[in-house]
């Protein structure tokens, strides 16, 4: 099973256009497995990308070379995964009859 | 079906369980159809909810044909339970089911689905292998035969948003393709996605609007609004191009062009603290409000017959 232990989601938002251009240029770089969950819109526009845990400092160093702002959507993936897997396990569980 | 448990995510199989089972329940007016098979052989299933007649006019939903797209494979399944339950009650829903018939393809992408359960909670495509790469899978959302190959779709088998050798390439959409092509008498038809809260219509490939944009703009206006008399979710409308980007080879494009006037894609919750990972406890409500918006696209069509 694919863990994602250190991925984070960041939310970014381009407040120019020379930003907008930027990360649309950034959503084509396959190199740094970044995975766009909301593509590059507009400028103002919320930007979501999953961010590997290798790629991850990288990636914030650029942006901040750019001066493009950003905050963690999601601090730590895998947490927010073994959650989701842990409820419904529990809930495969309970749905097993009891002697 | 009554105690199935609709706020939480189902595997793969118990979805199929629900689905016979809500046939079971139903022989009258729910029945099971298989358009097609997956590429690892999985029945591509649609529920079919009709109350007599032959070849009547009809609306198609689907969910899931992204796979991590978990929200609309739960909300699909609530919809079908939602149809069984209003049947006989709601009295526009009634009006609409004896005239019309409803296709509910509720896990449109089985393999990916599968895959998302037990291998990677993140895959999106297909899992059909590429020739000459290591990567996996087809964007089915880049697939149809609507400006294929056009900007706004990705020609690298390791993107997201890969669009396939050619057109149909993928069997989960030609078995669509198919159905749509030879069925002829479909007059709605609403593809469900995740997340970011929106009600989209063509085009997506290019700038140039729909001749029906007009009416299809006022009809998103009021399918978002009685969405959100429900719980204030706010969504957003417009063609694909003008509210997120270019999205050539789109499911909608391709089944506007084959003159579904009334075709839609939403997107449904949410804006940005769960994407992907939207907390089971949101499945209801989120079905709920996405029902409001189907039933005002539903009703439209059905009074307004084309």
């Amino acid at each position: 099973k694919e863990l994602f232990k250190g991925h984070q989601v960041l939310q970014i938002i381009p407040k120019n256009d020379a930003q907008l251009a930027f990360l649309k240029d950034l959503e084509d770089v396959l190199e740094f497995e970044l995975d766009f969950w909301k593509g590059v819109t507009a400028v103002s526009c919320p930007v979501h990308v999953r961010a590997p845990f290798q790629f991850l400092q990288l990636l914030k160093r650029i942006l901040k070379r750019k001066d493009i702002s950003y905050v963690p959507m999601i601090d730590d993936l895998q947490a927010v995964l073994d959650e989701e897997q842990k409820e419904i396990e529990l809930f495969a569980r309970s749905l097993k009859p009891k002697n | 079906t009554d105690s199935f448990n609709y706020s939480r995510y189902h595997k793969l199989s118990e979805i199929y369980s629900f689905q016979d089972m809500l046939v079971a329940e139903n022989p009258n007016l729910v029945s099971k159809i298989v358009i097609g098979q997956s590429y690892e052989a999985r029945p591509l299933s649609v529920l079919k909810f009709s109350t007599g007649g032959t070849n009547r006019r009809a609306i198609w939903i689907d969910t899931g044909i992204h796979a991590r797209e978990w929200i609309t494979q739960a909300s699909g399944i609530w919809f079908a339970k939602k149809i069984v339950k209003d049947y006989g009650s709601d009295p526009a829903l009634t009006d609409i089911l004896n005239n019309m018939d409803i296709f509910l393809e509720t896990v449109t992408n089985p393999d990916g689905y599968d895959y998302t359960q037990n291998s990677n909670r993140m895959w999106r495509k297909t899992r059909k292998p590429n020739p000459g790469s290591s990567c996996v899978g087809v964007d089915p959302n880049r697939n149809w035969d609507s400006g294929f190959g056009e900007p706004g779709a990705s020609s690298n088998p390791c993107s997201e948003t890969y669009r396939g050798p050619s057109a149909h390439s993928e069997s989960e959409v030609k078995a669509i393709v198919d159905f749509v092509v030879a069925h002829k008498n479909i007059k709605a038809f609403v593809t469900i996605h995740s997340y970011s809260q929106m009600l989209l219509y063509p085009f997506g490939y290019t700038s140039a609007p729909s001749k029906d944009e007009a009416e299809l703009h006022s009809l998103a206006q009021k399918a978002i609004t009685d969405l959100a008399s429900l719980y204030g979710t706010r969504y957003t409308y417009g063609s694909i191009i003008d509210t997120i980007y270019q999205a050539s080879g789109n499911t909608v494009d391709w089944t506007y062009e084959q003159g579904i006037k009334y075709s839609y894609t939403f997107e449904l919750r949410d804006t940005g603290f769960h994407g992907f990972l939207l907390p089971a406890k949101q499945i209801v409500p989120t079905a709920e409000e996405t029902w409001l918006a189907l039933m005002a696209i539903m009703s439209h069509t059905f009074k307004n017959p084309y």
